[in-house]
């Protein structure tokens, strides 16, 4: 799973 | 980037816009609650301190400084500019009983418990429940002006859409954000008896008036 911490969203 | 992300991002962007531009056009921020804005204001703070630590696109970091500069402006515009026309009465809500539970929340439930990450969490926590000072004016005032229910409904489509972008990461790459997707969906819910007002009055153009 993706990095969780890393968001890329807004 | 999927088309529900764009498309929510969009939303978002003319809910915010819509709002800065109803309030400088009219001069007024009638039927507009400042406590709300305000934790928008909060939200995005704490939710894009990583705007120049951490780049992802010129479109990310581009949609970031808007909405913050467009929720600060617009909190200036109520409590600077046109306080004159803030509805301070029936602006109520007590949002220390939303900021408190969202930054105790933070802090017991995130993903690592880094600065970074607690405050980008605080900051999920909170948007989920920052228009309900918006929504309390509503139901106090029992009506809303059309621009304004324009507004509720352009910002409520956009974490909608958000979960289904969530819906489609999930089934096309494995991706899910628990934290993200269960505060999307409350956030979303506490739209739904304004949706079907929207959609059973405003549409039918009529104005959007709760019943007393």
């Amino acid at each position: 799973v993706i990095a969780r911490t890393r968001h890329d969203e807004l | 980037m999927n088309v529900f992300r764009f498309l929510g991002d969009l939303s978002h962007l003319v809910a915010i816009v819509i709002l800065l531009l109803k309030i400088w056009k009219t001069r007024s921020c009638s039927g507009i609650s400042g406590r709300s804005q305000i934790l928008f204001a909060i939200v995005f703070t704490t939710r894009y301190l990583d705007l120049f630590s951490n780049f992802i696109s010129v479109y990310n970091t581009s949609m970031k400084i808007v909405y913050i500069t467009c929720s600060y402006a617009t909190v200036y515009l109520i409590y600077g500019k046109f306080k004159a026309t803030y509805d301070f009465n029936h602006d109520t809500f007590r949002i220390e009983f939303l900021l408190v539970p969202s930054a105790i929340l933070a802090f017991l439930v995130n993903h690592d418990f880094s600065p970074l990450e607690i405050l980008w969490t605080f900051s999920i926590y909170l948007e989920s429940v920052a228009i309900l000072p918006q929504l309390f004016l509503v139901s106090k005032t029992g009506e809303a002006e059309t621009i304004t229910s324009h507004y509720l409904f352009a910002l409520g489509s956009y974490r909608l859409l958000y979960l289904l972008n969530w819906l489609w990461r999930y089934f096309s790459q494995g991706f899910y954000d628990l934290i993200a997707l269960l505060s999307g969906i409350l956030q979303t819910v506490l739209y739904c008896d304004f949706f079907y007002l929207y959609i059973s009055k405003v549409l039918k153009g009529k104005k959007l008036s709760l019943p007393a």
